[in-house]
């Protein structure tokens, strides 16, 4: 690691920052969380806190700005220079800056939060069917106010969960409209304007009066961009028109055809020959989580490193479950010590903790979860079929929807539920394809599309795509797991299943299998498949087919009946 | 056997252009990431600071130090990055 000339830190451990504007490339609610984890990670290694002003003059002032955007660096318009920060001290000291003509995102494509709708601004998932078609961006189909919409869950048909996506049409940022939305048209300067411009602006932000009549009332608002828009060149924010005409010839998608940096690009209108509108197309973005936390180490005082997998190495690479290397760590300790004293939570009652005299029922889990029902008119005996049912800690656990019941392992067969799933595991989506306990860890596994979940207690880690274990990508989802001996786990998708070594996060060699050739007598078709008591269920629609440890089907019957009790 | 298409390059209104030959592209690089410093020198001079300024970038970046513009450094310099200079000054 390096730290400046002079070892620059902060004389005081209490940093204040400032958010001094957005990019529209993504909601503020996002930005503000990338930018309060980029600090964290900082702050989790040191005595270093860090506390968000709203106005006046903070420590590190935070902002986006294009090409010239008012200090001796220019930008250089989109990829090349990502951000640049200062290192610790007065006036400009300390700030960090972020080029806007970047496609600012997660890291892994288009970040989109939804508002209104009904999945409480969940995230947009894709891709998702709607209508029997796939879409992998925000649509306007199905609606008659051009309103873009996604859906939250993969399949749109079966969850019905859908959100607003960010248009102009539902909301403005910044300015000072409060957030209200558009009015077209509208009059700027005696001209009339039917979208967002850039006119009046040398910093090329999209802007929209947000009254008729902006002479007037002087009332505006920036423009969130479309997650379908173009990035750059000479139209921003607008998105692809296909089919356009380049040099003669059309194209339906976009084309890295006429550059020498083979970035993709697309027209705007139908003939980019005649009207020369062109941007960028979106691509996964640069990671403003990463980014950020690169940058805040320049404004706590380190400067870059030469170690490959640092976080202060100076190009940008991106990872999906990110930890501070030791180099950044030392380096950063080298000027502010290491992290003092435990964190203020209280610790948690471990299981070894309880008394062994009490109540003989099983050990309540390590991590005291506190759910509440959330719905009690939702019963469970109503619904013909789950989305999943696995066994979590000894006790079945029935979910649908966003909600899971349990039964309880005692003899009385007592359901508790419907409780919050994400009241109890906060990181997951309302639809879970499947989940199982790794038994010698203890550790739980969630899947849904082509994404998973690991949470250890109430730390997670995910969502992480399920290729990252090895499985195909062609696989839609994940149906069923199944514990087998020590440290291995099949899963089951289609017609065929797949042995996880867990221990080694890694499909073993020569899978899949076929599951009717392994488990004769069941319908390879199975939405769900799990252990339970000794036994091997699988279950589709309201029945469940039995198997016994000589994999032999031993029993038939209805979900509803023998296992929820109803 | 058809013959390669041959690629038309198109000047992109807006763009900002980045066309620049592997020595423009290093001693930009060079210069703004305080590998060699803005002052100009003789020619003779200048070569030398160069193939050195070189070397120290490809030193920083975990590369082969060959002191060459050779394909593995022209392609760290194209890719995205932070933009604070390596060399504290």
């Amino acid at each position: 690691y390096q730290t400046f000339e002079g070892d620059l830190k902060w004389d005081h451990n209490d940093v204040t920052y400032r958010i001094i504007n957005y990019s529209p490339d993504m909601d503020s609610t996002l930005i503000d969380d990338a930018f309060a984890r980029a600090f964290k990670v900082w702050s989790d290694v040191t005595p270093l806190s860090f506390t968000r002003l709203f106005e006046g003059t903070a420590d590190i002032m935070i902002s986006f700005g294009r090409a010239d955007h008012g200090d001796p660096y220019p930008f250089d318009g989109k990829d090349g220079l990502l951000a640049h920060a200062y290192p610790p001290g007065e006036g400009i000291q300390g700030d960090a800056h972020f080029d806007d003509d970047e496609y600012w995102t997660l890291g892994t494509g288009p970040a989109v939060k939804t508002s209104y709708g009904n999945a409480d601004g969940a995230m947009c998932h894709f891709p998702f069917t709607f209508e029997g078609k796939s879409y992998t961006t925000c649509t306007t189909e199905g609606r008659t106010d051009n309103l873009p919409w996604c859906a939250t869950t993969a399949d749109y048909g079966r969850d019905q969960k859908y959100g607003f996506c960010p248009s102009e049409l539902l909301y403005t940022f910044g300015g000072n409209a409060n957030g209200a939305k558009c009015v077209f048209p509208f009059v700027f300067l005696g001209k009339e304007y039917k979208g967002c411009t850039t006119e009046g602006r040398s910093d090329g932000y999209r802007w929209c009066a947000t009254t008729e009549n902006f002479d007037n009332d002087k009332a505006y608002g920036f423009c969130p961009s479309r997650d379908t828009a173009v990035i750059g060149g000479n139209s921003e924010g607008e998105p692809c028109h296909f089919p356009f005409v380049f040099l003669g010839k059309e194209y339906d998608s976009c084309t890295s055809e006429g550059r020498g940096d083979g970035k993709l690009w697309c027209g705007t209108t139908d003939n980019y020959d005649e009207d020369k509108k062109w941007g960028f197309c979106p691509d996964k973005g640069y990671s403003l989580f990463l980014v950020a936390a690169h940058e805040f180490g320049h404004a706590l005082g380190l400067d870059h490193s030469n170690i490959r997998d640092a976080l202060m190495y100076p190009m940008y690479s991106y990872v999906e479950d990110f930890s501070l290397n030791k180099d950044d760590v030392e380096g950063i300790q080298y000027l502010y010590g290491p992290k003092t004293g435990p964190d203020p939570t209280p610790p948690k009652p471990t299981a070894e903790e309880t008394d062994p005299t009490d109540d003989p029922r099983p050990t309540e889990p390590s991590t005291t979860t506190t759910t509440r029902p959330v719905d009690p008119t939702k019963d469970a005996c109503k619904l013909t079929k789950f989305d999943t049912i696995t066994v979590i800690e000894n006790e079945l656990h029935f979910f649908k929807d966003g909600h899971y019941w349990k039964m309880s392992s005692r003899s009385d067969g007592k359901l508790q539920g419907p409780l919050s799933v994400s009241e109890r595991w906060p990181a997951l989506p309302a639809v879970i394809d499947s989940a199982f306990e790794d038994l010698l860890t203890k550790k739980l596994y969630f899947f849904s599309g082509a994404r998973f979940w690991v949470y250890t207690g109430q730390s997670v880690l995910g969502p992480r795509s399920i290729e990252k274990l090895g499985l195909p990508n062609t696989i839609q989802k994940v149906e069923g797991a199944l514990q087998r001996g020590k440290g291995k786990v099949l899963l089951f998708s289609g017609e065929n299943f797949w042995r996880l070594d867990v221990k080694a996060q890694k499909i073993d060699n020569g899978y899949p299998r076929y599951t009717d050739v392994v488990f004769g007598g069941v319908p390879n078709d199975a939405h769900d498949v799990f252990q339970y008591r000794g036994h091997i269920y699988f279950c589709r629609d309201r029945f469940y087919w039995r198997m016994n440890s000589r994999r032999q089907v031993d029993r038939v019957g209805y979900v509803k009946y023998d296992l929820l009790m109803c | 056997w058809s013959l390669p298409l041959k690629s038309v390059f198109v000047t992109f209104p807006g763009d900002i252009i980045k066309n620049m030959t592997d020595t423009e592209l290093a001693e930009t690089y060079l210069k703004r990431f305080g590998y060699l410093d803005t002052v100009h020198r003789s020619g003779f001079q200048s070569m030398v600071s160069t193939t050195k300024a070189v070397m120290r970038m490809q030193r920083q970046m975990g590369l082969e130090e060959t002191g060459q513009l050779d394909k593995s450094t022209l392609e760290a310099m194209k890719r995205p990055r932070c933009g604070v200079p390596d060399v504290a000054n």
